[in-house]
C-alpha cells in the first residue's frame, strides 16, 4: 500500500502536466473530475465531450456522487483497455474506487492513476505522452517506470 | 555510484526504457 501511495505522488505530478483543473492535491483526485480532464486529453475520440458531461464538477463532500463518477471513470476505462487498446487488466490492477470516494484511500487512487497512465503509453497519442514523462524529474520518471513495467507483465495474467 | 545499474546510469536505463515503449506498436498488446 505504502508503494502505491508513493505511486499516487509521483503520478500526481505527471497528471499536473496534462493542466487540467482541480489537479493541485491528492484529495482532488477523489472527485474524479481531474482525471476525467486528463483522459479526454488522452483520447478525445472515446473520453468525449458527452462523456466527460457525465462527470459531476461540483462534488463537495459528497461521497456518494464522488463514487458515482469514479465508477463511471474505472468502466469506461475498462472498456478503453479492452475494445481500443486490446490488452486485458489484470484484477489486481482494478482499484476498489468505492474507497477512494469514501476515504480518499491513496493506495487505491494510485491503482486508479497507473490505470491513466496506461491509457496514455498504449493510446495513439503515446508518443506525445511519453514524451513528456521524459522531461518529468529522474526520480519521477523512476516510479512511472516501475508503474508501467507492473501494467505491462501483469496485464494477460 | 549508486546511479549506475547493470553498467548502465540511472538516466540510460530510463531513456531505453521510455525508448523502447515509443518504438512499440500503439495498442499493440504486451
Amino acid at each position: 500500500s505504502e508503494d502505491k501511495a508513493e505511486l499516487c505522488d509521483s503520478l500526481l505530478s505527471w497528471l499536473r502536466t496534462f493542466k487540467v483543473p482541480s489537479c493541485t492535491s491528492k484529495h482532488d483526485l477523489a472527485s474524479g473530475v481531474a482525471i476525467a480532464h486528463v483522459l479526454h486529453k488522452i483520447d478525445p475520440s472515446w473520453f468525449n465531450e458527452a462523456w466527460v458531461g457525465r462527470i459531476k464538477e461540483e462534488t463537495g463532500d459528497n461521497w456518494r456522487i464522488k463514487v458515482s463518477n469514479l465508477k463511471k471513470i474505472l468502466q469506461s476505462m475498462l472498456e478503453y483497455y479492452h475494445d481500443v487498446l486490446g490488452q486485458q487488466v489484470a484484477d489486481v490492477h482494478v482499484p476498489d474506487v468505492s474507497l477512494i470516494g469514501e476515504m480518499g484511500d491513496v493506495a487505491e487512487l494510485g491503482r486508479l492513476v497507473q490505470l491513466v497512465l496506461g491509457c496514455a503509453v498504449s493510446c495513439e497519442k503515446k508518443q506525445e505522452h511519453i514524451q513528456q514523462i521524459m522531461t518529468l524529474e529522474e526520480s519521477v520518471q523512476h516510479v512511472v517506470m516501475t508503474a508501467i513495467q507492473e501494467l505491462l507483465t501483469k496485464e494477460h495474467v | 555510484d549508486p546511479n549506475m545499474k547493470g553498467g548502465q546510469t540511472s538516466e540510460g536505463v530510463l531513456a531505453n526504457f521510455f525508448n523502447s515503449l515509443l518504438t512499440k506498436k500503439a495498442g499493440s498488446p504486451g
